[in-house]
């Protein structure tokens, strides 16, 4: 018995799915000085959640997720090609070895954090994402499109502390790493440019302007894409907040404040936040880290080395090289984790192994492994474990394991890549 | 590259050591 509590975790059936229970807000979030609440987009705690900014399904939501993995593929797989000719070659200049056009594409399981922009400063929501580096939101007149948003646009004229940024300045050449494309010029403003894999895509003027954290976290001239043209699958948000490792990133920008340090807590239902705080003050004591892998060197992302996975209790039997030699790296925003396909298989098989007794159900988009829960008051799930470099050993929430469509099609939340090396 | 997502992620504290060239976690951070 006391095995089994430990490899196994023993969840309830109803709360697979989304409730309208009341919001319970993060305590951390609330009592820590450099910290934002983190909700889900559409979830009880977000204002955004209503009207024609609907929730997407969650098969929708799974397919613009295929959509960013094959965007950071081809992102990396570019990288590591020029990487390779510069080998033979003349080392070319950074800017050179950057892909010219792709990012990644916003997904749609996203978290929402709400900062303050300009003076007087308006609150905006915008999806942070760890795996791009510009900050924009839309503005007014937005001399193409906007996309609808729930907040009011941001209107750069209504600011005192609002300036736009010369194309001839070293940030507008900035431009070219953190977003793919290089700053062009309008009437000697910088214009930025950023198009998603999806073919979502922000333009427009690259300014300085002041940005609110919390009350006790102003930033003067924090450089920011004022949006005039932005079409895409943003549901609701007002922009991004992108926290990657490129010099216009939020991280690098605040350094001599935070140090390039930051956390977050993704709540596990829609009615409960999160947070996201800057800075290394109330981190955990429990906290166990992994060096950065070089598989992103040269790119903006967070590599990890995985170096092993674990179904209750067991550690799978899969060869180191299939993690190696195909890397790994943690995004915020996307939503279901990909391994490569031997890795996957030894998961599946294991998790199948402990799920016998429960019945099967039809797969969906990229998930393969499902389950026709109807009837079940409680189901015990296998826990899962990932060991990364270091010693890293990290157990995942039962919240992390399976993805519920529906009861009668609950699925294990992970799915593979197309093939080892991708 | 394999991805470790946002599903997976969920009620850890994540921390991003950027200066430090390193990424942590630690259990029940919400």
């Amino acid at each position: 018995s006391k095995r089994y509590e430990a490899d196994f975790h023993t969840i309830e059936v109803s709360s697979l799915l989304s409730s309208s229970s009341p919001c319970v807000l993060s305590p951390k979030a609330s009592k820590t000085k450099s910290s934002l609440h983190v909700m889900h987009a559409h979830g009880t705690c977000s204002h955004l959640s209503s009207g024609k900014n609907a929730i997407p399904d969650r098969v929708e939501i799974l397919k613009r997720d295929q959509a960013r993995v094959d965007s950071f593929h081809a992102k990396l797989s570019k990288t590591t090609k020029t990487a390779t000719r510069n080998a033979d070659r003349v080392r070319q200049r950074k800017s050179a070895d950057l892909p010219a056009k792709d990012g990644s594409t916003i997904g749609s399981g996203n978290y929402i954090v709400t900062v303050g922009i300009g003076t007087p400063k308006k609150d905006l929501s915008l999806i942070f994402d760890t795996g791009s580096d510009l900050t924009w939101t839309q503005c007014e007149p937005c001399v193409r499109t906007c996309y609808s948003q729930k907040e009011p646009i941001f209107n750069p004229s209504s600011s005192s502390s609002y300036y736009n940024v010369s194309c001839s300045s070293a940030v507008c050449g900035a431009l070219s790493s953190a977003t793919g494309n290089s700053g062009s010029c309008s009437s000697s403003t910088c214009v930025y440019g950023i198009q998603y894999g999806d073919q979502s895509f922000s333009v427009g003027f690259l300014a300085r302007e002041k940005l609110t954290l919390t009350s006790s976290d102003i930033f003067d001239g924090f450089y920011f894409g004022c949006g005039e043209n932005n079409q895409g699958l943003f549901n609701g948000v007002a922009g991004l907040l992108g926290l990657g490792r490129d010099q216009l990133s939020f991280p690098s920008q605040t350094a001599s404040r935070y140090n390039k340090v930051f956390s977050y807590c993704l709540p596990s239902s829609a009615a409960t936040t999160g947070h996201l705080t800057f800075g290394s003050a109330g981190l955990s004591r429990s906290v166990k880290f992994t060096p950065l892998s070089s598989v992103t060197d040269g790119t903006s992302f967070y590599g990890l080395d995985i170096v092993g996975i674990s179904v209750a209790g067991q550690k799978l039997t899969i060869p180191s090289t299939v993690f190696s030699s195909a890397g790994a790296l943690i995004d915020s925003g996307t939503v279901i984790t990909r391994l490569p396909p031997k890795a996957y298989s030894a998961l599946k098989s294991a998790f199948q192994a402990s799920m016998s007794r429960y019945p099967t159900a039809p797969a969906v988009s990229i998930l393969d492994t499902c389950y026709d829960l109807t009837g079940y008051r409680t189901v015990a799930i296998p826990k899962v474990g990932f060991l990364f470099s270091g010693g890293v050993d990290v157990e995942l929430d039962a919240t992390g394991i399976l993805y519920a469509l529906k009861i009668s099609q609950v699925c294990l939340g992970f799915a593979s890549n197309s093939d080892d090396s991708s | 590259v394999a991805i470790f997502g946002n599903v997976q992620q969920q009620t850890l504290e994540v921390v991003y050591d950027g200066r430090g060239g390193r990424v942590g976690f630690a259990p029940g951070g919400c």
